[in-house]
């Protein structure tokens, strides 16, 4: 069976979304057999891969009224998870139900032969990214390397450790992916280094540079690798791809 | 009674405790008596204003353990109310509350003598998004202009609209404000026409330009306006809170 990777971070505007559309398309482009789910009922990966609302999501999936691959559409050679604003509405449903936390993962259960299955997450912990991290093998964590982002490091991995005691599951963090860097600021590598050195989290040695292009690639429906191929962030985000594949950090 | 003014969006990253922050600092400086709550678990605005995590905080004045006024610390001028990841914890024990969405406008109600009561949102419509809009006279939403924003748009309107339908509320947006703009890039005002023609929220005549001292000034504890007073940014804040004092758009 495939890895299950949750792309997290409660803290907002951190290219959760920009990674998980080109981390799906760079590894759909090195023949790998990819699956992503947007879990975020703001539903930007899903417009960010150019589809429509009308099709069925992943929140018809959790009210167990369709099957996850009923509601799989082909994007750029991946096969892409929906979702809406009822995702939202859904969570709220959830709360008082037995298992809560594993409707998720009891939905990916009955899905075959992928590679790779990547899940985007809202800019929360709450009950939809608990779900993710439930259903998850390991999570990635994208973040600017700006002090704000800093704060929420602690957040998610003490709620990775309240999950794995409580359900006894073996999550981890497989790294942090520098994201939106630019190498004019010394503040970038000054928060690389504390990173390296107060923490046990790895960093990735791929690091995605800020780029403009990345940026106006979901206006276009595509991710950044099919819109401007030559762009930083576009030969960041395959060299991303590929270490991941080699599995280091 | 000053205004109480809900800083929200749910898209992540769109500078709102950088608004939250800076709008503060600046009409405190022109004599304003302003207050500012944390009300995002993650806690950035407490962090941004130098403020540990041993104080009381707004997550025990929801449980009724303080008043909001014990809170309170001064911070370049303004009383900051501190948050705290408990927050979390709260929302989750409000979700089956009566009157669940009136918590923080019964703990503001006790207060007085403010002319702006400013609240800083976490990236989200959930229960404490909720509370904020329900207890504030208006929402501004920062919104950095880029397509991934626009889709949250509709969203923070409707559910707006649900809320004054729902508890006979009359609580409107009074404008976006344009964060981390960036001359140089065509979108931004691609972005900004599109806004002006399909929706009639209005956008505020100040804009909030992008300036890496706005990103540096959160590690040493201060707004940009006191970090670094001639920078792009806060003279751009300055200017905001000049316009709103004003009552423009
Ligand atoms: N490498 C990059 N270069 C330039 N801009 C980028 C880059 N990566 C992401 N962005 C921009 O930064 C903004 C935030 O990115 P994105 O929406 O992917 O973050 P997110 O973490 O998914 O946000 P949310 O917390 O709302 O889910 C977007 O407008 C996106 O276009
Ligand atoms: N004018 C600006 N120029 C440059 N960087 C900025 C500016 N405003 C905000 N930023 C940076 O953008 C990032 C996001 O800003 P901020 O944390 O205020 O957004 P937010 O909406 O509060 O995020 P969240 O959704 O996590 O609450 C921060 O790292 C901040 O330093
Ligand atoms: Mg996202
Ligand atoms: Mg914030």
């Amino acid at each position: 069976m495939g890895e299950i990777i949750a792309i997290v971070n409660q803290k907002g505007g951190t290219g959760k979304t920009t990674t998980s559309v080109n981390l799906s398309s760079a590894l759909a482009r090195q023949g790998k057999d990819v699956v992503v789910i947007d879990f975020d009922p703001q539903a930007n990966l899903t417009y960010a891969f150019g589809i429509e609302e009308n099709e069925g999501t992943i929140a018809d999936v959790l009210r167990e009224q369709n099957s996850l691959s009923d509601v799989l559409l082909e994007r750029e050679g991946a096969r892409v998870a929906p979702g809406d604003i009822a995702l939202a509405d859904v969570e709220v449903s959830l709360i008082n139900e037995i298992g809560r936390e594993f409707f998720l993962s009891e939905a990916i259960k009955g899905l075959n032969g992928y590679d790779y299955l990547i899940i985007d997450c809202p800019p929360s912990l709450s009950l939809l990214a608990i779900n993710a991290l439930v259903a998850a093998d390991y999570s990635i964590v994208p973040m600017q390397m700006e002090v704000m982002s800093l704060q929420g490091l602690n957040q998610i991995r003490n709620t990775i450790e309240r999950i794995n005691r409580s359900y006894k599951l073996d999550i981890y963090i497989k790294g942090i992916l520098a994201v939106m860097v630019d190498r004019r600021r010394n503040l970038d590598s000054e928060i690389e280094d504390f990173i390296q050195n107060n923490y046990e989290i790895p960093l990735f040695s791929s690091k995605i540079r800020t780029n403009v292009r990345a940026s106006e690639a979901p206006s276009f429906g595509q991710s950044v690798i099919s819109y401007a191929p030559r762009s930083n962030s576009a030969i960041d985000y395959m060299e991303f791809a590929r270490e991941l594949m080699n599995n280091e950090p």
